[in-house]
């Protein structure tokens, strides 16, 4: 059952790099299913996860929000800082997509809090690129200032020229 | 498709195309 809970895994990565995404959702919920039987909130965070990332692709954003909360839920949980500000970095997008601008900022700032307590600086960079952004959308000029700022401030630092 | 085409945010774009190449690996 355990290998069985894997293969369905595997399945779901490999119909979801194929670009077949109602058949990647397909296999993860039933990888979901059996990390629930077993217990394992290891697999059930990636298989929330990875149903995020597909919902995304199927254009489904509201649904991807869902999945995305549950995987922050459980990175939470699990003590594991570096997956809870990438669930919090999904959530930004996925709220940015939605234009719910408040929310993508609120998650984006969790995101930054976390990318700075790691010293994880390509993460804070993302995280004051995508506040900027969600900051120009509102009107809010002066904090969209400040956050391309510390982007051009970090990816100076990083080498990134794009 | 006609949400997806309404991307406009450039910091979206780049996390999109970095999403469709990432899986959570079992």
């Amino acid at each position: 059952r355990a290998a069985q809970g894997r293969t369905h895994g595997n399945l779901g990565n490999t119909y979801y790099l194929l670009g077949n995404f109602r058949r990647a959702v397909a296999s993860h919920e039933q990888r979901l299913l059996i990390a629930k039987e077993f217990g394992d909130r290891a697999a059930q965070r990636r298989a929330y996860c990875n149903l995020g990332n597909a919902f995304i692709f199927l254009g489904e954003f509201e649904v991807a929000a869902e999945h995305y909360k549950k995987a922050l839920q459980l990175a939470r949980q699990l003590k594991d800082r570096a997956v809870e500000a990438q669930a919090c970095y999904s959530l930004g997008n996925t709220y940015t997509l939605l234009h719910d601008y408040e929310r993508a900022i609120d998650y984006h700032l969790k995101h930054l809090i976390i990318a700075q307590d790691l010293n994880d600086r390509i993460g804070e960079g993302r995280a004051c690129w995508s506040l900027g952004n969600a900051h120009t959308a509102l009107g809010n000029h002066d904090q969209a200032m400040h956050f391309a700022e510390k982007h051009l401030e970090i990816s100076k630092e990083t080498g990134d020229r794009g | 498709k006609s949400r997806m085409h309404a991307i406009q945010v450039d910091s979206v774009q780049r996390w999109m195309e970095d999403l469709r190449h990432m899986t959570e690996v079992e």
